[in-house]
């Protein structure tokens, strides 16, 4: 159930971010989110650069929610 | 290294990343 939350959290997040709700998020949809959150154009590329896996310029939801579920796994270890 | 300058901060750009979501999620109705 852990795994569950986790994934539906993942896709509310996702959401967030993918505005056009394409499936995917690109490196302008993170810049974009600049005027929303608190971090720089250039953190939120360090952002998607670090979650990507495949280097294809999309960010998948799998991609996505595996970056949080890494996330997780250190606030807990923290 | 910068590359290893990067792989030390991305853990606290990446977690400021999804709390601010996280918060933004929750601020919403």
């Amino acid at each position: 159930t852990m795994q569950v939350e986790m994934l539906e959290k993942a896709r509310e997040l996702f959401r967030l971010c993918d505005k056009e709700e394409k499936g995917f998020i690109t490196k302008l949809d993170m810049q974009r989110l600049q005027s929303e959150l608190p971090l720089t154009t250039e953190q939120l590329e360090a952002v998607f650069d670090s979650l990507e896996q495949d280097n294809n310029g999309y960010l998948t939801p799998v991609e996505f929610s595996m970056g949080l579920g890494k996330f997780i796994g250190i606030e807990q270890y923290q | 290294d910068p590359s290893m300058k990067a792989g030390a901060t991305s853990e606290g750009v990446l977690a400021n990343f999804f709390n601010s979501l996280l918060s933004k999620k929750t601020g919403s109705p």
